[in-house]
């Protein structure tokens, strides 16, 4: 007969690793790094600390036994940042699904999955525990954890753990794992996600180990850090029946009025009684009356009124974006371009949340010239390496009539595109690739033409200048 | 502070649907009708029945109210396959990461996901529950269960259910949602779908039944069936060091060479013994043994040998390929082209797991001429019609110099590829396209090449009798 069985979430992303990003040797290494950066910007630079992040990729030395052991490395990455309170190290590093980001909020991280596949796919090819460090700002101890995951029952399993007395005031956290990789294929791929991370982050200080032996140094450039983003209340429109339903069970409100005012963000109370009005409900219902046998298509009835009706936009005060000074200063240290424009779009939203796309165009200098655009792509400050062709960006890109704005391929162009939003619509947990949600895609267009202008003057300027050269 | 928490994995599927295909309704509507299809398929012609599939999508008449209600359908699946024990069916449908099918063995269904994801984003957008009836072949009665998804706790809440004594000897499974969806967006595709479907399962009776009022019938054209595939044991070359423990925990060998022989595919007497010879281990160590503190390298050792001794490839048994008979009935059917070739190729692995490659080209006749080839992608008997540009087919098929196969685009040229395997390598839980593993691209590839290689003599034979025609 057929053999039902559940699985854990960790067995599954065991088994399925390659849905997270690993894939193979190569690309496991690049995720483990990815990982546990992102963990470490998001524990600075989300909380307002200069970030200072340290990345030591080390090879482990097999004894040379001609058993074709397979290459093996040791990555840790150390951070002063907020740190991890040791009533939650153990969920946070060994339980699959748990996460301090499940908040409407610009972060990085968004599944809390990440640095557990990292632990997972540790544990299959290395068998070793991952080691943790961690102390927070008003902690006075330094907690260290050696854990494993016990895929079956999605749990930590403690295998060490220790506190010290902290001397001073240092907070942050330092992550060690094991794990089976391919540095030489990885290499490329490692430096290029460091590089660009450092480029539009010049206020975070970053220096990377490599199992070579080489030190790369980034340098803090400014303290000049962008506003962390705060957290938002569920916009209106990116309701769902479940999501009110939830809502209504955990609310204090006594009135669906109040509960529109305190639970969601853009509604005030003028808007709500407003609302109410429009689509005939009743004000003063008490919200548990909308989970009652019979009640199911009023409540579908107030999810799509939430959906239609035109709630003023969600605020920006959750997102962070780059800052179009800081893609030109990136682009021009990266590229020595002859010209470079940049631009921060105001605010829109996709499904309740709200997103900022940014766009820098280089040009010229001492790029290359290539037969398309060189497409660098952000999303939440985190560089995209992989999937590029199925990404929103690159099928705007790529669809652009770059002859309208005098470019003939091969040109010397480079576009760097930034999606910052409370809900980045990725096509996989492994984050490489950003879905073409319609206003997003509009938006991305919008802002790829408005710098495609400037760029164009530039050009029939400079055009025009080498035609009076001539004569 | 930092608001830590877990989420269930019912609740990381809802609030993350577009990671299962859910992104918007358009796509939903063809999620949840390709979710139910898959299933029925795997419930008849992976179980040696020929299939009988009904498929209803009728649209919810809403009270026209005026209040901007969103199109929702009712989708109902009907199939004669093995049906649901009713000890199982409310977490088959109410308990995300549930099935039948995580084993190895090549079924559509592979994650315990499918039916899930569109049972809950039902809930999400209409609010009802999903509806099963079932009965199995050994059975006397018919079961019915009307269930919602208890999303923070991943349970099933069964909200009715029924019994009936089963009159003759039927046996199938009857599901029925509803759910919001855009009938008009996903109509071409939805159709493309199902005849993509009918065309390689010319034994299996379909009938699609459209929102419109249309009835699509595709009849069954013939009786034989491939024959459905075994039930495999992991192969040696596929293991890491959590599944090897979590092997040797269950495993009632009493030695690790009885382990292997047992335990593994492609792993006799002889071999085994070989093999531990040639790596210095105790064919008589108790297995429990690996796991004690300190064995932990001596494990990892045994893992490494394991992936690299040449142990003889996977079985094919557990797959069941199209056949080149059938993808050349097919496309012929599909195109009236002038000239068509196919290839079933012979079985490789990739990890450990076997995989089988088939192609057809068809050229010419009724085919339109387009500047590619229009390439129709199949994995596990399942048309992908999405995420084209990053599927590993795509790659193949785009990267081949069709010139030296005397095809100048403009041309009239289809490629069908098609990869059978016990784990296809999806890039996403919603099965649209398939990672470049080296082992598959490099397969693809020397399948494409061997059917082009028949078509250029037919083209270059056509060029000579024009030619002579001419004169
Ligand atoms: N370096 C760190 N400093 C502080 N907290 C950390 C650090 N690394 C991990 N954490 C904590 O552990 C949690 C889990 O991390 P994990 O990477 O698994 O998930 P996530 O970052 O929340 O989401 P994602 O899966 O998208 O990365 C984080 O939410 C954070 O609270
Ligand atoms: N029509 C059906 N007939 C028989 N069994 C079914 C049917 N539909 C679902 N099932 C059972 O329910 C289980 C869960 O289905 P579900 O689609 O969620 O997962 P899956 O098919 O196993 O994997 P996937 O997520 O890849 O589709 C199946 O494994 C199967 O045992
Ligand atoms: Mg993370
Ligand atoms: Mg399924």
């Amino acid at each position: 007969g057929e053999k039902y069985r559940e699985m854990s979430v960790a067995e599954f992303f065991a088994k399925n690793k390659e849905l997270a990003g690993f894939s193979n040797p190569t690309r496991a290494l690049y995720q483990a790094v990815r990982e546990l950066v992102e963990n470490s910007l998001d524990a600075t630079d989300a909380k307002g600390i200069l970030p200072w992040i340290h990345i030591s990729i080390a090879p482990v030395p097999e004894p040379s036994q001609g058993d074709g052991s397979r290459p093996r490395y040791v990555i840790s990455v150390e951070d002063n940042g907020v740190g991890v309170p040791v009533t939650s190290m153990a969920m946070a590093f060994g339980k699959v699904l748990f996460s301090s980001k499940y908040v409407i909020r610009q972060t990085r991280g968004m599944y809390g999955l990440g640095v557990k596949a990292a632990v997972l796919y540790g544990q299959m090819t290395a068998g070793t525990p991952v080691e943790v460090f961690s102390a927070t700002k008003g902690s006075q101890y330094v907690h260290m954890m050696r854990l494993m995951i016990d895929v079956q029952r999605n749990e930590p399993r403690i295998l060490e753990k220790g506190e010290w007395n902290k001397r001073g005031s240092w907070h942050g956290t330092k992550v060690t794992l094991t794990l089976e990789g391919d540095w030489s294929r990885a290499r490329s791929k490692i430096l290029e996600y460091v590089k660009r991370t450092a480029v539009i982050a010049p206020y975070a200080e970053i220096v990377l180990e490599t199992p070579d032996g080489e030190i790369l140094y980034f340098p803090r450039t400014t303290r000049r850090m962008p506003k962390p983003p705060k957290e938002a209340k569920p916009h209106p429109h990116g309701v769902d029946i479940e999501q009110l339903k939830s809502i209504i069970r955990s609310t204090r409100a006594k009135t669906l009025k109040d509960l529109l005012v305190t639970e969601f963000q853009s509604i005030g109370e003028k808007t709500a009684v407003d609302f109410l009005e429009r689509y005939g409900i009743d004000p003063k219902l008490k919200p548990r009356e909308l989970l009652r046998k019979g009640r199911e298509r009023l409540l579908r009835r107030l999810v799509d009124a939430l959906m239609e009706y035109p709630f003023r936009s969600p605020k920006s005060d959750y997102l962070s974006p780059i800052g179009s000074d800081i893609i030109e200063i990136g682009l021009r240290r990266m590229f020595a371009p002859e010209w470079v424009g940049a631009v921060t779009r105001s605010p829109k939203a996709h499904r309740g949340h709200p997103f900022i796309v940014e766009v820098g165009i280089a040009y010229g200098g001492s790029i290359e010239s290539r037969d398309e655009p060189l497409l660098l792509r952000y999303a939440n400050k985190i560089p995209l390496l992989y999937e590029e062709r199925e990404d929103v960006s690159y099928k705007v890109v790529s669809s652009i009539n770059w002859k309208q704005y005098n470019i003939d391929f091969p040109a010397p162009l480079v576009v760097l595109v930034h999606i910052a939003s409370t809900k980045v619509p990725y096509k996989g947990v492994g984050k490489e690739s950003v879905s073409d949600v319609p206003e997003i895609e509009s938006e991305i267009r919008n802002a790829v033409q408005e710098i495609a202008r400037k760029l164009r003057i530039y050009l029939s300027r400079k055009a025009r200048e080498q035609e009076a050269i001539k004569r």
